[in-house]
């Protein structure tokens, strides 16, 4: 799977993910990433792209969860990803990369790995696969 | 007035500490590769939702992520892309699935967002609006690589179902058939 999330200077927002699935999948499988609020979402507060175990993203309703954790609690978007990462699914299922309206960005997963790429206006930019490297 | 932003993934997994140089280092590459297109595009003021599926397809277009040209194969060994995009200002949203010769599923997308009515179309009907709208199609042979057929061979060898990057281990199937590792 692969996904791309952006913000601009003007604090708009998109999101968008693309996936073959899993390798030996049933024929007519559909996972998360054409679910919109699974895999993929956007709205005025963030934008969501997710990857993992389609099953359990969906069953989590990964990226709107995110979107609501910050609408209805408030929550910074750190904050809100870590939540469903950490709690919504079943560890070594999901990843998501995120961005917000404020230029804030965040790439957690609970898998072993994550290819994974982002940059920010402030000069922050990060490559990387594993946790810390 | 915030500041721009971009973040960008090709898959998640059980991603082995020790992949080898030759496996991790082209896909390092297309990261970078593809983040700084995504940084010169919202630099240059392109709207998020064009930065977003430009870089989605440059992604499509690496053979080492699995999406596009580098898709995994189904059980029968055919190729089935899915695709979804989103516009977080207007929540204008399209979605694709059970595609097989569409060459970068995320525009079919944004072609189902901006064209239809609707969100979502699959299968036969999503084919046929591809070629109504003149997106680039090919062959299905095209997505068909020999690393995706040995990876095929060897899910079905250990009967596993298996996620992005994770590599099969011999585990007892469970009885559903349709098993995930991860």
């Amino acid at each position: 799977t692969v996904g791309c999330v952006a913000v601009d200077s003007a604090g708009n927002l998109a999101s968008a993910t693309s996936t073959g699935g899993y390798v030996n999948k049933m024929v007519g499988r559909i996972g998360d990433t054409p679910v919109i609020g699974a895999g993929t979402y956007a709205n005025h507060l963030c934008a969501i792209s997710a990857t993992g175990k389609g099953e359990d993203i969906i069953r989590g309703t990964v990226a709107r969860d995110v979107a609501a954790l910050m609408e209805y609690k408030g929550l910074s978007l750190t904050e809100a990803a870590a939540y469903v990462v950490d709690q919504s699914v079943p560890r070594g299922s999901c990843g998501l990369v995120a961005v917000s309206a404020n230029g804030e960005v965040t790439m957690p997963f609970n898998t072993t790995g994550m290819f994974r790429a982002c940059a920010s206006e402030d000069g922050y930019s990060e490559i990387a696969i594993w946790p810390n490297n | 007035m915030v500041g721009w932003a971009i973040a960008l993934h090709g898959g998640a997994g059980d991603i082995p500490i020790d992949l080898p140089d030759e496996r991790r280092i082209p896909r390092e590459s297309a990261l970078r590769h593809c983040l700084d297109l995504g940084i010169s595009a919202l630099k240059s003021g392109k709207p998020p939702l064009d930065v977003a599926e430009l870089v989605v397809r440059e992604l499509e277009n690496h053979p080492d992520f699995n999406a596009g040209k580098g898709s995994v194969l189904t059980a029968q060994g055919t190729v089935e892309m899915e695709a979804s995009i989103m516009d977080g200002k207007t929540k204008r949203c399209g979605a694709v699935s059970g595609l097989t010769t569409v060459v970068n599923p995320i525009s079919l997308a944004r072609l189902v967002m901006e064209k239809t009515p609707h969100i979502y179309l699959a299968f036969d009907a999503a084919e046929a609006f591809a070629r109504a709208h003149g997106v680039e199609t090919v062959d299905s042979s095209h997505f068909i690589t020999p690393e995706n057929i040995a990876r095929l061979k060897q899910a079905k060898e250990f009967n596993r179902v298996q996620l992005d990057y994770t590599v099969p281990s011999p585990k007892v199937p469970d009885n559903c058939g349709d098993s995930q590792i991860g």
